[in-house]
């Protein structure tokens, strides 16, 4: 464990605060991404699971697997039942068939071993890379997006960013290399970075998150 | 065998 790492996982960690506090206080799950949320719960399910076969390396790594299946599976619960109402089907209309085809595809081409656990896990990693794109595509339809919503995809956005000099740290330190989380971890930062520009330029900046 | 990593990251 590095302080990038460590600041990584807690960015996740705030971003999952972030997106039930949005639901929970407006009562509501608009503007947020169902299919977004269907796929990190996959991500996590594929990649995660793998407590179920023995392995675990740490207090810290169990509870933060159990954490992440379990609030994923709560938040499409949010989604689905409670907030139902609030959901607009109609502007989240990204085809799940790309990006689950494209991991699977990407899963089968790269990976440590010609096994199931070691399938599941790349196909979660190529997964996880794409899995915002319902999201931006709604901000991006919409042409706008409330304040707590670019908090969430920013700090999800820093989680996976604050991997790349973590990967750096244990590449030097520690001798660690894991080709298929870092090029897809890449990936998954690149298509975050025109949203952080408009972000940055303008949300923390006090204006509203609009695209021109 | 494997030169997989250890996935003992989240």
């Amino acid at each position: 464990m590095n302080i990038f790492r460590f600041l990584g996982d807690l960015s996740h960690l705030v971003s999952i605060w972030l997106l039930l506090h949005k639901m929970t206080t407006s009562k509501s799950c608009t503007g947020i991404s169902f299919k977004t949320q269907a796929l990190y719960a996959l991500v996590f399910a594929t990649r995660y699971l793998d407590l179920l076969y023995g392995s675990w390396h740490s207090m810290y790594n169990v509870a933060m697997k159990i954490f992440f299946i379990g609030s994923s599976l709560y938040i499409l619960y949010l989604i689905k039942v409670p907030f139902k109402p609030t959901r607009d089907p109609a502007i989240d209309t990204f085809k799940l068939e790309y990006l689950v085809g494209g991991a699977l595809i990407m899963s089968l081409i790269a990976n440590y071993e010609y096994s199931f656990p070691e399938i599941l896990w790349s196909f979660s990693i190529w997964l996880e890379a794409v899995a915002i794109l319902p999201q931006l595509f709604i901000i991006q339809r919409t042409g706008e997006a409330e304040n707590i919503t670019t908090h969430y995809v920013a700090a999800l956005g820093a989680y996976r960013g604050l991997y790349i000099p973590n990967w750096l740290y244990r590449y030097f330190a520690e001798g660690f290399f894991d080709p298929i989380a870092v090029i897809a971890g890449i990936i998954q930062t690149v298509i975050y970075l025109d949203f952080f520009y408009i972000y940055f330029t303008k949300v923390l900046k006090g204006q509203k998150f609009e695209l021109p | 065998s494997t030169m997989s990593a250890d996935h003992d990251e989240l």
